[in-house]
């Protein structure tokens, strides 16, 4: 465990909790995309699967009970939850999501490091988490105004994958990891997606001013 | 072995 990937762990986990302080105290999730949430649940459940059988450490096994708790928890109160589900920008979170499951999938049982169940649904989950955020980020591009939890949560959710690149440069020249394409590609591509996010994010803390994503 | 592979992160 190194410094970067602690921060990004934690980044990550702030992210979380930004996005269930605004769904639980404003009891909203306007501005929200359920299907990047559903992506996420499944990142999580694809990649966490050796959850019970590999045992890296308590935090690493807590870490990722919170992670699949929440993103669960989250989904579930989008779904199901008679307020909060009122609030839910059904008719503007129009990203046709199952295309992005569709090509990991295909994507993961074309390029990964060996063909087993475990290592092509972890290869899997990586290339679905790179693009899971783009129903999210189109649905930020329709919002008219939005609210800076929204905002916060966009932007600690982009910069933990961030984090993550300088964790893996970190392992690879002081652990001397070899070089893994398929995670670095894809935190790359993930991180690269939120480019113009965080320009617009960053202006508008810099000018004090709403954040607002040109359509 | 899979920690090699980052198996080891989150």
């Amino acid at each position: 465990m190194n410094l970067f990937r602690l921060l990004g762990d934690m980044t990550h986990l702030l992210s979380i909790v930004v996005l269930l302080l605004k769904i639980r105290t404003v009891k909203s999730c306007a501005g929200i995309s359920l299907k990047t949430q559903e992506l996420y649940v499944i990142v999580f459940l694809t990649r966490y699967l050796d959850l019970f059988t590999k045992y890296y450490s308590v935090y690493n096994t807590a870490m990722k009970l919170v992670f699949l708790g929440t993103s669960i928890g989250i989904v579930w109160y989008m779904r199901y939850h008679k307020v909060v589900k009122q609030t839910y920008s059904k008719d503007e979170d129009t990203f046709k999501h199952y295309f992005l499951i569709l090509l990991s999938i295909i994507l993961a049982l074309l390029i990964h490091r060996a063909f087993d169940v475990i290592e092509v649904l972890w290869t899997f989950s990586l290339y679905l988490e790179a693009v899971a955020i783009l129903p999210q980020l189109v649905l930020l591009q329709k919002s008219r105004n939005i609210d800076t939890l929204t905002g916060d949560y966009v932007f600690l959710l982009g910069a933990y994958r961030a984090l993550y690149i300088l964790n893996w440069v970190y392992r690879f020249l002081m652990e001397n990891h070899k070089f893994r394409w398929i995670p670095w590609i894809s935190g790359l591509v993930q991180t690269a997606l939120y480019a113009d996010f965080f320009y617009y994010y960053i202006k508008s803390w810099k000018n004090r001013e709403k954040l607002k994503l040109p359509a | 072995d899979y920690d090699e592979d980052f198996h080891d992160e989150l």
